[in-house]
């Protein structure tokens, strides 16, 4: 590691792990059908188990992201070198008793913050941000107050993340993830990289994004934040992964937005190894065409 | 209220309706995915349908088209060409204009608990004891720099809106800026120049994903041994390998965009490959659309 001067082993491999979604409110034996929250389960069907229930509209309870976390720790840890962690740190605002607080949010985000901190750190009291095993971490559009609603930066929720990810994001870049809450992390100095791409200002269900056309847009801000790092990257000779909660398919994002990020990660096919989002819970993969996307740039101008 | 406007709207043609209707539906659709993402599952084959009937499929036609003979005589060819007949495409073509989005399955489950491992090609590193750059380029110049520039641009436009606002000439001022915004719209990419080669998601090289491993938990199984026994539950709470991308359907030797659009071609036209696709899509649990 040519920043840091330290040796390190590399594995050839890295974990992706996404939308966690843990619930302090899950109560073991409750009622599925009051969102394992509460209740008196009607029916053997109906108990809320331990580890949580495939399929049943529960989020995870909390003790499934520890033993996660520990079946991580036991059999990977020292088998990758690094980690893409693409969001979702909170349970869903699906109980009306229990609405979601903004405070909430932060706290359940800064308590799996410090799980992976511990998880992956060196140990290094004298320098929190020393990992054995970097992590990068990106913005879900549960981990924002209200729900999927995230304005360009600097605002209260950006700058309340730099200190929730203080360890992660490398601190020359508080400036700009201030703005954009997107930050990019050498895994391999001067070698590889990646993205961590605050899709939220892309998403077409974030009301405050129009398109990525004006330039107080915050898709407009964040598409130039890509842009001058993709060129910075392909100056130096750098690969890179990009990586974010809300996959950039045509589904999610507004047009203009999907046509203009398509076509960057189509330019710079020199430099880009691929992409890894999360968000949408199926695990599967979409081809985007960047041949289409200019086309359709071209037409709307 | 966009919805009437369109229908009112005296300038548009019928084509820039339909596209605005389109995004006024998407938006509508959106909202309501949304409201669905993580809690029950539902139309989630419906969606997966939706996958193989459009992108899929595109890509498998393309694939179809693949000639590498006949792409020259096809250029050299002077007569009328038949326009309905898709002209051949090299599959240089074809794979270069596409990207990979991969969708990682959730820890939350929406079906069972998943995540992925994925190698990547370090034999150069290995191999190259020089491999380490003896000088190391810092960020915080660079960083500082794009700072001036996010600012910069935002300052631009509200200089353009004040003078929007002062309504000097505006016709004349609207058609001025919107040259600028063409020529300056630096959220617009220039084409790759010729001069740099197809990275590792297309050609294997150093940094090119080489194979995944997707592990789940299943939950049924877990509960019901923590059910029948005594032990801790640590004992218990296991992720196992649910699949790997070198073995049937995936049977991908590595991760190339061009492997992946073959295995889009493949699981639009075999049946038992796209099911068994799906099973895995949603991390083994059995779902299935009510």
């Amino acid at each position: 590691d040519v920043k840091t001067g330290k040796e390190r082993k590399l594995h050839g491999r890295f974990l992706h792990i996404t939308d966690i979604h843990p619930d302090p409110y899950y109560v073991e034996g409750s009622s599925i059908d009051a969102v394992c929250h509460t209740g008196k389960p009607s029916k053997k069907k109906d108990v809320a188990p331990k580890f949580g229930k495939a399929m049943s509209g529960c989020d995870s309870p909390v003790i499934l992201m520890e033993e996660t976390l520990r079946w991580i720790k036991e059999n990977l840890r020292d088998k990758i070198d690094f980690v893409i962690w693409t969001g979702d740190n909170i349970r869903h605002d699906n109980d009306r008793k229990h609405p979601r607080t903004e405070a909430q949010i932060f706290d359940m985000n800064n308590i799996v913050a410090d799980k992976m901190t511990e998880l992956f750190s060196a140990g290094n009291e004298e320098d929190p941000r020393d990992f054995d095993v970097s992590v990068i971490p990106s913005l879900g559009n549960n981990d924002v107050f209200p729900h999927n609603m995230f304005a360009l930066g600097p605002t209260l929720q950006t700058r309340e993340y730099y200190r929730i990810w203080k360890n992660f994001v490398p601190q020359q870049q508080q400036r700009t993830f201030d703005r954009s809450a997107s930050f990019l992390t050498e895994v391999i100095p001067g070698k590889l990289a990646v993205l961590s791409i605050n899709t939220l200002y892309l998403f077409k269900a974030n009301p405050l994004v129009d398109n990525c056309n004006s330039k107080k847009e915050p898709g407009y801000q964040l598409l130039l934040w890509f842009g001058y790092v993709l060129e910075e990257l392909r100056s130096r000779g750098m690969k890179v992964w990009l990586s974010g909660h809300v996959p950039p398919i045509a589904k999610n994002f507004d047009q203009s937005c999907y046509d203009k990020f398509t076509l960057w990660t189509h330019e710079y096919r020199d430099i880009i190894i691929g992409g890894l989002y999360g968000h949408m819970n199926i695990d599967h993969f979409i081809p985007t065409d960047g041949k289409k996307a200019r086309k359709s740039l071209l037409k709307a101008m | 209220e966009q919805s009437t406007r369109v229908q009112q709207g005296e300038d548009s043609n019928e084509e820039d309706e339909e596209t605005e209707l389109n995004r006024i539906l998407d938006h509508a659709m959106a909202a309501k995915e949304v409201f669905l993402m993580g809690a029950k599952p539902s139309n989630k084959e419906a969606y997966m349908n939706t996958v193989r009937d459009t992108y899929y499929r595109k890509v498998w036609n393309k694939l179809e088209r693949v000639d590498e003979k006949n792409v020259e005589n096809e250029k050299k060819k002077k007569e009328k060409k038949d326009k309905k007949k898709k002209k051949p495409i090299t599959r240089k073509e074809l794979i270069e204009r596409y990207s990979i989005v991969n969708i990682g399955g959730s820890v939350i489950p929406t079906f069972n608990p998943s995540f992925r491992i994925w190698e990547y090609n370090i034999t150069d590193i290995v191999n190259d004891s020089n491999f380490a750059v003896s000088e190391y380029k810092p960020w915080d110049e660079f960083f500082e720099s794009l700072n001036k520039i996010m600012e910069d641009s935002l300052l631009e436009d509200e200089m353009d809106s004040s003078n929007i606002e002062v309504g000097i000439n505006r016709e004349k001022m609207g058609e001025k800026k919107n040259k600028k915004k063409k020529k300056n719209d630096k959220t617009m990419p220039i084409e790759m120049p010729d001069k740099y080669e197809l990275g590792p998601a297309y050609v294997p090289q150093l940094f090119t994903p080489t194979r995944f491993v997707q592990f789940y938990a299943d939950l049924e199984k877990i509960n019901q041994e923590l059910h029948n026994s005594f032990v801790e539950s640590k004992d218990i709470f296991r992720y196992e390998i649910e699949y790997t991308s070198d073995e049937k359907p995936y049977s991908m030797d590595s991760l190339t965009v061009g492997s992946y659009l073959d295995l889009a071609g493949r699981l639009y036209e075999n049946k038992p490959a796209w099911e068994k696709y799906v099973e895995w899509s949603f991390a083994s649990s059995g779902y299935k659309d009510d």
